[in-house]
């Protein structure tokens, strides 16, 4: 389609290279990793030791994990372009609301559609092995949201701008600054949008990708509401969760 | 600033996961 006005085409290919090149430096684990572990799922056995272990236990892992990829989204962020033009406020606003979504994003790399499983701690988890969490509506939303994404098949470039567009939304509440992320944003969008035109992709995979939203937005809701919960039930196990953890999601 | 010190700190030192 057409470009905006103040956005040439030479723009829209030094921010996709921006972007993609942050997005690939701070994956956690690269595409090969990834396919190289594929078949390494957990035994049934496994999955049983994992399934007994206690609610306590099993948070204190996945907040764990959580906090070690949100260091890696947080550097994503800081290697966008204009992210770190914006005043602190902001910055810490946008990576608040927005960075259990990109993880989101991210975690469909580490899905594999064919056997419903997800890279978890060295080896490929189905949702039964997250049992002790006793939140198997969060465990099958994230699941289910990974096998949807995962059937767009996105591409590093596409992943990693839809990335950027969901980190830089102008909506969040508080944000001192919201035109000029608006205005990032924009940029970010119309990279993808002109990257999926470029790659034959038809406009409904972009439709696709923003009906996802929703669901994302709904999952990061409810996991609020089960560490809520599960602080209510557990308040030290809680206040031991890494300090990140709690900065980020704590009330 | 006090409620998001590490935050803060992630945004502000240069060292990052990445890099280690």
């Amino acid at each position: 389609g057409s470009l905006p006005d103040n956005c040439s085409l030479h723009d829209i290919e030094r921010i996709t290279q921006n972007v993609v090149k942050s997005h690939l430096e701070t994956c956690q684990y690269s595409s090969e990793e990834l396919k190289k572990l594929t078949w390494n799922v957990y035994t049934p056995e496994e999955t049983r030791s994992f399934q007994l272990k206690s609610a306590e236990w099993m948070w204190q892992q996945c907040a764990l994990h959580i906090t070690n990829a949100i260091q890696y989204v947080v550097e994503f962020a800081k290697r966008i372009s204009g992210f770190m033009e914006l005043c602190q406020n902001d910055q810490i606003i946008l990576l608040k609301a927005g960075c259990l979504e990109v993880l989101l994003i991210r975690m469909c790399r580490a899905y594999n559609s064919s056997n419903n499983t997800m890279f978890f701690d060295g080896k490929f988890a189905s949702p039964q092995l997250f049992k002790a969490l006793g939140c198997d509506d969060l465990v099958n939303a994230v699941f289910e949201l990974a096998k949807s994404l995962s059937r767009l098949q996105l591409n590093d470039e596409e992943m990693a701008l839809f990335s950027a567009a969901v980190l830089l939304a102008p909506d969040r509440p508080w944000l001192t600054e919201s035109q000029q992320v608006q205005k990032l944003q924009e940029k970010v969008y119309v990279a993808l949008q002109h990257s999926l035109h470029m790659n034959g992709a038809n406009t409904e995979k972009l439709d696709k990708m923003v009906s996802k939203l929703p669901q994302m937005k709904s999952i990061c809701n409810l996991h609020v509401d089960k560490l809520e919960f599960f602080r209510l039930v557990h308040p030290e196990t809680a206040y031991s969760f890494p300090p990140l953890y709690r900065e980020v999601f704590g009330s | 600033k006090e409620k998001h010190k590490i935050l803060h700190r992630l945004l502000q030192n240069s060292s990052s996961p990445v890099d280690l």
